[in-house]
């Protein structure tokens, strides 16, 4: 669904030959809407919009349209103006890096992020892309706190026919260590590590996480965040980015109608790439992510 | 805009800044600026305080809607039903409820209407256990409808008090699931009179404006009776309850402040309104 906030910009440019100083800063405001109605933090939309509006002022001439024939088409300043805002926000979101460090002989890669966000299922959904890439992951139940969340992660390991590691009266930081082994001893090449949600102002349970990174030293950690979050994205990224070496994010629950602005929030500050989308509850629901998508559901 | 060109810009931008940071939306923070700087005297409009406070109380006006505690009704059991997206909280929310009306004396039934996540039974069982509640579970994959018709017709038979409806989470978009949702609210009604009494709508403080659209849809499909407010013990403020309740005049009946079983609390619109400025 279009918001009217960009479909206004569109169209009081639309065709508009010529785009003065203020003009711009017009079809700037309504962008602006746009945008922190799509979730993008308040800091990072003014970012945004400065970059856009450099670029609108700026003589280069760096958008390009071709027509069917394939030639060149000479765009007016109002649908140049929103090409810039395309092209800005796709080059924002990128450059696009879905690789996992793999290494030998067993990966580990860590999942970390609020409640609820979509970790455990999101952890089943890597095993089983692992699992068409060749690889046999095992789960490992790092979770101790949460009501059934291991009897959660033994039933999505039993769906894939995959081994999930839990030990009782371990804590997590030995857990993760231990996996390591038992992953070893199971042919296992790639462990995952589903921890509990956690607040970054729990200050233990962020220290949990710094001792299963000393421990374990995971390969790949990823902070599963739920697309639908708000403003508070850029807060808890950029806590989860200072104490742990965040290598990328996944955000999950893109099969709704929330804009995902947080997507451009958690990139702007963490400058770590997007990963992974979650696009549904089923465990073959995660897609690799593609800057141009996300881009125009943002903007809207 | 009458007053509103005398108050400091950079008062308003840092107001502005403030309400849009807590999530109370782009439109609804300039509407509320307007608002307010309309109504300041003359006199104030230049005290950032007055401003600030002026604001606090329109915000604290729009949530104190009228919030009726949870009551178990003439007719027992009082039967309530859960619902809201994935991962907001409902489960934890019906667990932390069950032990409030076990505070009271009162007799509770669990029902484990979520037939469909793995252990979604299992980690409501570990609730009831917490909170002596009896639970109703029934096999994977069974129509939620007859699990919670079950919960009822247990609760009638055993004098039980309350039941509780856990439901799946899903998201509003879906269309066969909020028809699902549709049904259990049939079927409860069916199950005992005038059920369910209460449904309330599990929204995670954390959530941007896409709340609004979850409140609109749920509500859309069955009548709301009220809101958990929940995750509010994080950096999140759940500003965009403001806009919910000023356009559906649903109330926050509670907000949930922590994963155990007492941190839940009644809504209380004047610190939740400080809250938001702090
Ligand atoms: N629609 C949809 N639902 C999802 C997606 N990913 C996860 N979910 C659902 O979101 C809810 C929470 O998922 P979990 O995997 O339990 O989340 P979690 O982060 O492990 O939760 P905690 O361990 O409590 O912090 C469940 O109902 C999942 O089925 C997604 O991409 N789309
Ligand atoms: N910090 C905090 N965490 C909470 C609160 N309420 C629930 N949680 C956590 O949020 C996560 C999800 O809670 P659930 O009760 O499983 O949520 P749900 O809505 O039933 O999830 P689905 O059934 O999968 O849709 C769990 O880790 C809970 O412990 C709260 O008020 N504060
Ligand atoms: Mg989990
Ligand atoms: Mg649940």
């Amino acid at each position: 669904t279009i918001s009217k906030g960009f479909r206004n910009a569109r169209l009081k440019l639309q065709g508009k030959a010529e785009m003065s100083e203020e003009s711009i800063d017009e079809a700037l405001r309504d962008v602006r809407v746009s945008l922190l109605e799509g979730d993008v933090e308040f800091g990072v939309v003014k970012n945004f919009l400065g970059r856009v509006k450099d670029k609108a002022l700026g003589k280069v001439v760096d958008v390009e349209a071709k027509d069917k024939e394939g030639k060149k088409l000479k765009l007016s300043a109002g649908d140049r103006f929103v090409q810039i805002c395309y092209q800005e926000l796709e080059a924002l979101m990128g450059p696009v890096d879905t690789s996992l460090n793999i290494s030998k002989p067993v990966t580990r890669i860590m999942m970390v992020g609020l409640q609820g966000s979509g970790k455990t299922t999101t952890a089943g959904k890597l095993a089983k892309y692992l699992m068409a890439q060749k690889h046999r992951p095992m789960l490992v139940a790092a979770d101790v706190y949460r009501p059934a969340a291991i009897d959660q992660l033994q039933v999505l390991g039993a769906q894939l026919a995959i081994p999930v590691y839990t030990e009782s009266g371990l804590m997590p930081p030995d857990l993760c260590e231990r996996a390591i082994q038992k992953a070893k001893e199971r042919q296992c090449d790639v462990v995952i590590y589903d921890t509990a949600g956690r607040l970054t102002i729990d200050d233990a349970l962020m220290h949990e996480l710094e001792e299963i990174e000393r421990r374990a030293r995971p390969d790949n950690t990823f902070l599963v965040c739920d697309a639908m979050i708000g403003q508070d994205a850029v807060r808890t990224a950029a806590e989860f980015a200072k104490r742990l070496a965040l290598h990328g994010f996944i955000l999950t629950k893109l099969d709704g109608d929330a804009r995902g602005g947080a997507a451009l929030s958690i990139k702007e500050v963490t400058g770590k790439p997007i990963k992974f989308l979650g696009m549904g509850e089923t465990l073959d629901r995660l897609e690799e992510f593609r800057p141009a998508g996300l881009a125009s559901r943002i903007l809207g | 805009f009458g007053a509103k060109r005398e108050l400091d810009k950079s008062l308003l931008d840092d107001l502005e800044q403030i309400l849009i940071t807590s999530d109370i939306g782009v439109k609804t923070a300039q509407h509320l600026l307007e608002l307010v700087s309309n109504k300041i005297d003359k006199k104030e409009v230049d005290q950032p305080d007055k401003v600030r406070a002026a604001l606090q109380a329109e915000i604290e006006r729009i949530l104190d809607l009228e919030n009726r505690p949870l009551e178990v009704a003439e007719s027992k059991p009082l039967v309530l039903m859960v619902v809201g997206v994935n991962g907001g909280g409902k489960t934890t929310t019906i667990g932390k409820l069950a032990q409030r009306f076990r505070d009271q004396g009162r007799r509770v039934v669990l029902g484990a209407g979520d037939t469909f996540r793995a252990a979604a039974a299992d980690q409501l069982e570990v609730w009831a256990q917490r909170s002596g509640a009896d639970l109703v579970r029934g096999k994977e994959g069974q129509d939620p409808s007859s699990v919670l018709f079950e919960a009822v017709k247990r609760a009638q038979s055993s004098g039980a008090d309350v039941v509780i409806a856990d439901t799946a989470g899903r998201l509003h978009t879906k269309v066969n699931l909020m028809e699902e949702l549709k049904k259990v609210y049939r079927v409860l009604g069916k199950a005992a009179l005038g059920a369910p009494h209460e449904v309330l709508l599990v929204l995670d403080a954390t959530t941007g404006q896409n709340a609004i659209a979850q409140a609109a849809q749920f509500n859309a499909a069955i009548p709301l009776t009220g809101i958990v407010l929940t995750k509010l013990d994080g950096t999140a403020k759940g500003g965009v309850i403001v806009g919910i309740c000023q356009e559906f005049k649903i109330p926050v009946r509670f907000i949930g402040i922590g994963e155990k079983l007492d941190d839940l609390r009644q809504f209380d619109a004047r610190e939740f309104g400080s809250a938001l400025f702090d």
